[in-house]
């Protein structure tokens, strides 16, 4: 349920924060 | 050959010796050599000029150089320590040090903060909570009404502003991730354990016996 969700983890999904997609070939 | 290669990585602007990077930061003198083969290609997908421009960081994270995107936004400028626009190899290294899996969680921790404080005020205000928040929706086409919004903000503020005073500060961040530290989940990339064998330099000699 959304009202549930803490407000940072819902940030932390973020693509622009997954810096691993920098090492992919 | 080697001394030639030498010199003309000396003449990229902002590249800094692996032996000083790898003395401040979590890698090693290897994995810094690793990372500068990352550097060059991110550095000159675009504009080959030896610096990485918010294009060429799009374009890496999001496979469009046009892509918009906040928290790409917020990386960019703290990657960008010289606040010029662009990222040298030196700001390169130092700031992926943060995520390296050996980095202690209290430099992990302040990084996020410094990230969540969007205007730079020394706490995540409940505006810039909204604001990220509304940015995630945006991005992952999801929409909430305003009223879930403001519901999720107010929970979250509930659990994270111990003082009450409508603002997290870098104590209640602190403690806030100390409660829930799978927040701290995308601040360690694994990658970069292996990055030697990701990147082989491939160099011949070494920087060390200069």
């Amino acid at each position: 349920r959304p009202v549930m969700m803490n407000a940072f983890e819902l940030i932390s999904t973020s693509q622009g924060l997954n810096l691993g997609t920098l090492f992919e070939k | 050959m080697g001394c030639l290669f030498t010199k003309h990585i000396k003449q990229i602007p902002g590249y800094e010796e692996p032996t000083v990077l790898a003395g401040e930061t979590s890698f090693t003198v290897s994995e810094v050599e690793a990372l500068y083969e990352l550097f060059k290609k991110l550095s000159s997908s675009i504009i080959v000029d030896g610096l990485i421009h918010k294009e060429e960081f799009q374009l890496a994270l999001f496979k469009n150089s046009n892509t918009r995107n906040l928290f790409a936004d917020r990386i960019f400028d703290l990657f960008d320590v010289k606040r010029n626009g662009v990222i040298e190899f030196g700001e390169f290294v130092r700031s992926l040090s943060v995520f390296h899996p050996n980095t202690a969680i209290s430099e992990k921790i302040e990084f996020a903060f410094r990230l969540y404080d969007l205007r730079h005020t020394g706490f995540i205000e409940r505006e810039e909570l909204k604001e990220m928040v509304l940015a995630l929706l945006k991005e992952s086409d999801l929409c909430l009404s305003d009223d879930v919004v403001e519901t999720i903000v107010d929970k979250t503020f509930s659990e994270a502003d111990l003082n009450g005073d409508g603002k997290i500060d870098r104590e209640e961040w602190k403690e806030f991730v100390a409660r829930n530290p799978s927040l701290l989940k995308n601040m360690t990339l694994p990658y970069l354990k292996d990055i030697t064998i990701a990147f082989p330099s491939f160099v011949l000699y070494s920087e060390v016996e200069d």
